[in-house]
């Protein structure tokens, strides 16, 4: 019962099914390995035991699965084609790259292709450079303001340094030139040495 | 402003306002968190020493009286809306737990879905008031996750109509919940119920802890502060040994078990009822893990725009760091999968009050797939929504070492996600239960409906790869 997948590495639709079909074969492989230790064993409690590894895989998957469906999904509700546009290229490249990171799930499970993991590695690289220019319109879009982030790295100016250094003067231990350890501790030991 | 992030924003290729208002869920949302956001922000009752150069208990103190004043504040602007309530509090403890999160997030939630009317009127308005401090007391020094191990015992008593509650091992004493310590006068605890010699597993009852007006602990009650932990400074998570505790038969939560005066146990539709509290707060947890990790890029990214370091070729201006292609792959896997996130917490979001609102009409079906789902997803969100708080970190270099960055603070207080309201291995094997029970009901020739329903297509998965 052959059901060649169609997998267009450009096309969400097509990865969002390549998902599931990763979701599916990992929860029937987590069951089939129920069975067989069910067998070994002949108790459903050490049986399930023996199968959390994969268990902990299947469900993984499962969840992968959502997450990239209702991302792809939510961009069916968007209208604005900028926004559209960018949020398209940002689902792509996390479904790709996600595929990356357990490349070998989908090629063990006969998915994907060894070439085509490579394509998508190469694609990866390309979606990087469209990502670049809308990097931080992307995260100023959260919208947190400066109070909430409470970083001087992440402030909305991006005066770092100055604010970096204003922080530092505030440290409890600025709070004289002279810390009193110097007068309890140092001193008597320079004393004798 | 920074010229470096002034040409950044000049580059968008999109009105960053549009996808604020797509990630709010709406241009009002947007405007009404601002208006939120002024009033707290401008508010100097709000205002604060920073807390990273305050001692534990100086942070608790300015946490509780930061708490205090936000109650006031939210009755005077009117705030009852629970998103509004959670939105108001983020503003007042940026990135931060509180002392009364546990009351506003789950007592009085517990209150709302599981005590029956007359118990309402008895409790709801001091809490609401704050006569009553309450937290929600579930896990023991030696049980956390696996709930049906827990120890703490309620043995009817029918002769005086009370049950008595007991810590009968050091493993039983609850351990960990949120503003026990020394806020709270009240709490929700969680134990097996005995009547009639039976155990009919965990229920909840409403146990007095402290004086209502001296605050001083009541007699039977052992309570305090677990001690400092790995992040969560403001709060006082705390432990609870009960001897002999008596309290009368209207303070278990009765809405759907109940135990007649005469010790009768009448059990609830669904076993699952007593733990939808939890399910709730997993729920919350998925949009959290969204919000920690859109701060954490938030800095990173921000940061990679300012920060120029080395060179490409000799004699050339430092770079941004954002311009090399290794940051971009530590950095921009995560800004997706923020978005990723923050559209499955608006998902989970509008999930949960649907099927609630199923089963406060009677309606259970969907129950068992929203346990498994928000159980899978909580773990899902917060295992890598932890690592990639610790690459935001690293890809800031030394600078993210200090706590000036925000990210070892916005780390300690997110990493307990992946522990509470259920271990996330345990998380993962309960959605592993229902995955694997569901795809042997397919192979008993059942068609599946919701989320899992793509294991009906069971008999077509053998697949081949395709030439490229």
């Amino acid at each position: 019962a052959a059901r060649p997948t169609v997998v267009d590495i450009n096309d969400l639709a097509s990865l969002v099914e390549v998902y599931k079909l990763r979701a599916a074969i990992l929860v029937e492989m987590a069951a089939k390995n129920i069975q067989q230790e069910l067998q070994r064993t002949k108790n459903q409690e050490d049986a399930w035991n023996n199968s959390a590894i994969d268990l902990v895989r299947a469900s993984d998957a499962h969840c992968h699965y959502v997450v990239v469906k209702l991302f792809t999904d939510k961009l069916g509700e968007i209208g604005d084609t900028a926004v559209h546009s960018v949020l398209s290229t940002l689902a792509l490249f996390y479904t790709l790259h996600g595929i990356t990171q357990n490349s070998g799930d989908f090629l063990q499970a006969g998915l994907l292709s060894v070439p085509q993991v490579m394509l998508i590695s190469v694609r990866i690289k390309e979606l990087l450079s469209q990502l670049r220019p809308n990097a931080v319109a992307l995260v100023d879009a959260f919208d947190i303001h400066d109070k909430s982030l409470n970083s001087v790295l992440g402030r909305y100016d991006g005066n770092v340094y100055e604010h970096l250094f204003e922080w530092a003067r505030r440290s409890p231990l600025n709070s004289t030139e002279v810390h009193e350890s110097f007068h309890k501790y140092l001193k008597p030991l320079r004393s004798k040495l | 402003m920074n010229p470096d992030i002034m040409k950044e924003r000049q580059n968008a290729t999109f009105d960053v306002e549009k996808l604020t208002n797509i990630l709010d869920g709406g241009p009002e949302k947007t405007k009404r968190r601002r208006e939120i956001e002024t009033l707290v922000f401008n508010d100097p009752d709000f205002e604060e020493e920073d807390p990273n150069f305050l001692s534990r208990s100086e942070r608790y103190d300015q946490a509780v009286r930061k708490s205090a004043r936000m109650i006031l504040k939210m009755r005077e602007y009117g705030i009852g809306h629970p998103d509004e309530i959670y939105f108001f509090k983020k503003c007042v403890h940026p990135s931060r737990p509180e002392p009364l999160d546990l009351h506003l997030g789950m007592f009085l939630p517990t209150l709302l879905n599981q005590a029956t009317p007359e118990q309402m009127d008895r409790f709801f308005m001091p809490a609401w008031n704050l006569n009553i401090i309450g937290t929600y007391a579930q896990t023991e020094m030696g049980h956390g996750t696996h709930l049906r191990g827990l120890e703490t015992t309620a043995t009817y008593d029918p002769a005086t109509q009370e049950f008595v509650l007991n810590s009968p091992t050091f493993s039983s004493i609850k351990w960990w919940p949120g503003g026990l310590g020394k806020t709270s006068n009240c709490a929700i605890v969680i134990a097996q119920l005995y009547t009639q010699g039976n155990c009919h597993g965990l229920h909840a009852f409403i146990v007095p802890i402290r004086d209502f007006n001296t605050h001083e602990p009541l007699p039977g009650i052992v309570v305090g502060d677990i001690g400092p932990k790995f992040g969560y400074s403001e709060v006082d998570n705390g432990f609870l040994k009960l001897e002999n505790i008596r309290i009368p038969r209207e303070n278990m939560l009765m809405k759907h078990a109940t135990v007649e005066p005469d010790g009768t146990y009448v059990k609830p539709p669904s076993s699952k009822l007593t733990y939808g509290t939890m399910v709730f707060i997993r729920s919350l947890i998925v949009g959290n893990s969204a919000l920690f990790l859109a701060k954490s890029c938030t800095i990173a990214i921000r940061y990679s725009a300012v920060r120029h370091q080395s060179d490409f070729r000799p004699g050339e201006p430092e770079p941004q760091i954002l311009d090399y292609q290794t940051q971009q792959y530590k950095l921009f896997p995560l800004l997706a999968m923020a978005y990723a996130f923050a559209f499955v917490g608006q998902y989970m979001n509008d999930t949960y009050n649907r099927i609630t609102g199923d089963i406060n009409q009677g309606d259970f079906t969907e129950m068992p797939e929203l346990h498994a789902l928000s159980a899978g997803l909580k773990a899902f969100t917060t295992w890598a929504t932890n690592a990639a708080i610790e690459v935001c970190r690293m890809s800031c270099g030394g600078h993210g070492y200090s706590c000036s960055s925000a990210l070892p603070d916005i780390y300690v207080g997110f990493t307990p996600s992946c522990t509470y309201e259920g271990e996330n291995t345990v998380m993962m094997l309960q959605t592993a239960r229902y995955l694997v029970k569901s795809y042997q009901q397919v192979k008993a020739g059942k068609q599946l409906s919701g989320i899992v329903s793509y294991l009906n297509e069971a008999e077509h998965w053998r697949v081949q790869p395709q030439p490229v």
